[in-house]
């Protein structure tokens, strides 16, 4: 790692940041969650704190801009150069800009949260299928409003489950018109505007005006990024038009053709040689969230490492699980020192309301909307469960398995199969817990819940909460470091799984009984034996390991082997 | 159906990105990224040649340090990065 010269570092640790603006290709929910999880990488290692700001200085002020976008450091559009930010100090310093001519997703392309309809703000689930079709993109398809929507489950004819996708016909942002849509056609200055414009800035946006005359109304916000829309080019962000026309020949898909630099295009009239109109093709893009921890050990004294696996690297390369490199850790730990004491509250968005993805059976339906303003931990809705590779536990409690993953758990109805629920904040509904649960069970009779972390566990009643312990007290030998399954066997005895052996509650008694531990595998023949989860399901039991299960029956046969994406979690 | 279609580069309208031959974006890339410059003791700046700043970015970059644009060099000089100057100022 490397310091910049003089080793430039924060004089405090309460160090502020505000977002000026925000990019149109994520909903700003997304783009807010991005940089406070971008923080929280630094705040877990230091002890720096980060406080966001909603007006005023605040020490890393962080905007979106494309080109010359007012300082002596130009972007250079599409690819290239992402982001640049100053080390600490007064003024521009600790400032962080990211290049708004990128196309700004969380590393896999297009992110597209839906408002309205009725998957409560729920991400697109590309492809989905509508009428025998299968979509990969938003669709107007089966509207006569022209609005695009997207189904949020794989088959909207089974689900129905939908919401709109971000256009300019269902809402702006930013400008002065709180939010409302595009009127088309819209008059500037004389002319009149049958969609998005960048005429009249400098900055290269797109806008509207949110009347039908801008020169009386003077109201305008800029346009959202369609999931369709091209990026860069000339066309202001209309559609790739299929066929097109390049040189004489028609192309059916995006294409490289005429460019020196790979790069994939379009054409956004049928015919290039004639209209020119061209832009280039929605791509995975750049995860905000991982440019953004790098901008910001900048913003904290960090300058680039040369090692090729640390955040501080220059180059950008995509990472599913992040995780922070011993370089960089030790870079800034030598500017602020190690993180001493309890954990402090981590970054979190301020913002009104509850959180976006409250469990329904923690909420009543009549309550009446809180409107006070409330500190609540957001939940990344962008999370996909049908994309987590190794769950942390799996589990059924009140009829329903539950998934759980780092610090957020969803739920699939056994009775119904009525899709699959989340995310959801297991810090909300359980409070207690730590954010990795290694295994849980509930007690059919006393409707107790006990999670087991580590070597602790907990017991929930309800809303009350026990522990945690340590598991040594329930009679585990010091040497097990974590139980990672747990199956009920008749009343009030509990098998515990753990690496190669499994040893038996009494769960009134809360001990182990004598003659255990067993080995899993003289009992459960066919097993892996390095399962990370095991659990009953409908009768069954499952033993997973990373993506499969094995499943047995009640007579101890492995009857299935198959993936908990697919055939469990429904994907 | 086998004769290779024969590629043309137009230049597009709007396009901040031009086609530059791969010296160029060399020479770009190395003095953007601080390569290029030198800061002697005194205080006074001075230009390297162009080989011992292509083995210095070689050098950062965990590359094999050849001292010429060789294809490995080119191929990450053409990929994503951050803006910040990776020889300090």
């Amino acid at each position: 790692y490397q310091t910049f010269a003089g080793d430039l570092k924060w004089d405090h640790n309460d160090v502020t940041y505000r977002i000026i603006n925000y990019t149109p290709d994520l909903e700003s929910s997304l783009v807010d969650d991005a940089f406070a999880r971008a923080f929280k990488v630094w705040s877990d290692v230091t002890p720096l704190t980060f406080t966001r700001l909603f007006d005023g200085t605040a020490d890393i002020m962080i905007s979106f801009g494309k080109a010359d976008h007012g300082d002596p450091y130009p972007f250079d559009g599409k690819d290239g150069l992402l982001a640049h930010a100053y080390p600490p100090g007064e003024g521009m310093q600790g400032d962080a800009h990211f290049d708004d001519d990128e196309f700004w997703t969380l590393g896999k392309g297009a992110v597209v949260k839906t408002r309205y309809g009725n998957a409560d703000g729920a991400l697109c689930h590309f492809p989905f299928t509508f009428e025998g079709k299968s979509y990969t993109t938003c669709t107007t398809d089966g509207r006569s409003d022209n609005l695009p929507w997207c189904a949020t489950t794989a088959d909207y004819g089974r689900d129905k489950k939908f919401g709109f996708c971000p256009s300019e016909l269902l809402f702006t942002f930013g400008g002065n018109a709180d939010g409302a849509e595009c009127v088309f056609p819209f008059v500037f200055q004389g002319e009149e505007y049958d969609s998005c414009t960048t005429e009249g800035r400098s900055d290269g946006y797109r806008w509207c005006a949110t009347t039908s005359n801008f020169d009386k109304d003077k109201k305008y916000g800029f346009c959202p990024t369609r999931d369709t829309t091209t990026i860069g080019g000339n066309s202001d962000g209309a559609p790739c038009h299929f066929p097109f026309v390049f040189l004489g020949k028609e192309y059916d898909s995006c294409t490289s053709e005429g460019r020196g630099d790979g790069k994939l295009w379009c054409a956004t009239t049928d015919n290039y040689d004639d209209d020119k109109k061209w832009g280039f093709c929605p791509d995975q893009g750049y995860s905000l969230f991982l440019v953004a921890a790098h901008e910001f050990g900048h913003a904290l004294g960090l300058d680039h490492s040369n090692i090729r696996e640390a955040l501080m690297y220059p180059m950008y390369s995509y990472v599913e699980d992040f995780s922070l490199h011993e370089d960089d850790i030790e870079g800034i730990q030598y500017l602020y020192g190690r993180k001493t004491g309890p954990d402090p509250t981590p970054p979190q968005p301020d913002f009104t309301t509850t959180t976006p993805y409250p469990d329904p059976d923690e909420t009543d339906p009549t309550d009446e909307p809180d409107t006070t303003t409330t500190t609540t931990r957001p939940v990344d809705p962008s999370i996909d469960a049908c994309k987590v590779t190794k769950f942390d536990t799996i589990t059924v409690i009140e009829g329903e398995l539950h998934f759980f993953k780092d610090g957020h758990y969803w739920k699939m109805s056994s009775r119904s199969n009525g899709g699959l629920k989340g995310p959801f904040s297991i810090s909300q509904r359980w409070p207690a817990l730590p954010a990795v649960i290694d295994s849980a069970f509930e007690n059919m009779l006393t409707r107790k819940l006990y999670f087991f972390s580590g070597t602790r566990f907990w017991v929930y009643t309800g809303k009350s909460v026990l522990g945690p312990r340590s598991i040594e007290k329930l009679g585990l030998p010091s040497t097990v470091q974590k139980v990672e399954g747990a199956l009920q066997r008749g009343k009030g005895k509990v098998l515990l799984f753990s690496g190669e052996n499994y040893w038996r509650l009494d769960e009134k008694a809360q001990k182990i009984d004598k003659g255990y531990p067993r080995y899993t595998d003289v009992v459960f023949g066919g097993v892996p034996n390095d399962a990370h989860d095991v659990f009953q399901y409908k009768g069954h039991i499952y033993f997973c390991r990373d993506r499969f299960y094995w499943r047995m029956n009640s007579r101890r046969q492995v009857d299935r082997v198959g993936y908990v994406k697919y055939d469990l979690l429904k994907c | 159906w086998s004769i290779p279609l024969k590629t043309r580069f137009v230049t597009f309208p709007g396009d901040i990105l031009k086609n530059i031959s791969d010296n160029e974006l060399s020479e770009n890339y190395l003095t953007k990224f601080g390569y290029m410059q030198k800061l002697h003791r005194s205080g006074f700046q001075s230009m390297v040649s162009t080989e011992k700043a292509l083995k210095r970015m070689q050098r950062q970059m965990g590359l094999e340090e050849t001292g010429k644009l060789d294809k490995s060099t080119l191929e990450v000089m053409k990929r994503p990065r951050c803006g910040v100057p990776d020889v300090a100022n």
